[in-house]
């Protein structure tokens, strides 16, 4: 239901929309996090921490429903939806290929909510632990998490012994994308 | 007239999140 944006939408219009997206996006994985069991017994520098090396990783699992692969389109959390060829105009294809394909390789797992978010946890505990001080507790943490993940997956499907290592493997492909990709420029009008 | 602030996407991921931290203290 979401009307493709007009042609005639300026580049930088584009990219200060695309920018936009990105602030309250990632003030709900901030209280996402909050909500993670455990996550709050860490330090406050900790999960600062956490926060700055894993929220990039958390919002490219949470926009993959937000990418179609079929038509090739992209809908931004504001509600445009934008033709990748379009979006190619403001220097993003490179990022934009990669979140496809990842988007198709997770989207093929067939994860349910409830899988995707605990999925969502994992990915953030097992952010960087450059700066982190209670190295053992988020590590502590994430075995807890990880092992919670890996329950609700197998009970669930008792007969696949792939799901789960497959999932896993999503976690080095995440950290590439951030690598590649989180000193893009945003750019945020001054009024 | 400079009309924009320009910064990377990990640098304002970095700033919205010390905010809050720094908001509910």
């Amino acid at each position: 239901s979401c009307p493709v944006a007009p042609a005639s939408r300026s580049s930088q219009e584009m990219w200060e929309s695309f920018s936009q997206c990105f602030t309250p996006a990632v003030k709900e994985v901030v209280e996402f996090a909050k909500s993670i069991p455990g996550f709050q017994t860490l330090t406050q520098q900790d999960q600062v921490m956490l926060l700055k090396s894993g929220t990039f990783q958390v919002l490219m699992v949470r926009f993959c429903s937000l990418f179609d692969p079929k038509e090739r389109t992209v809908t931004f959390l504001n509600g445009q939806t934008y033709s990748l060829a379009s979006l190619r105009a403001l220097g993003m294809g490179v990022l934009l290929d990669a979140m496809f394909d990842f988007s198709e390789k997770l989207g093929s797992l067939g994860l349910e909510p409830d899988e995707m978010a605990l999925f969502m946890a994992v990915v953030l505990v097992s952010a960087d632990r450059c700066g982190i001080v209670d190295v053992g507790a988020v590590e502590q943490l994430q075995e807890n998490l990880i092992k919670a993940l890996r329950t609700l997956i197998t009970s669930r499907r008792p007969d696949d012994t792939t799901l789960f290592p497959k999932l896993l493997l999503r976690l080095p492909d995440l950290r590439t994308l951030n690598n590649q990709h989180s000193d893009k420029l945003l750019a945020f009008r001054i009024d | 007239p400079k009309t924009h602030r320009v910064m990377t996407l990990a640098d304002h991921i970095s700033h919205i999140i010390t905010q809050d931290f720094a908001r509910n203290q």
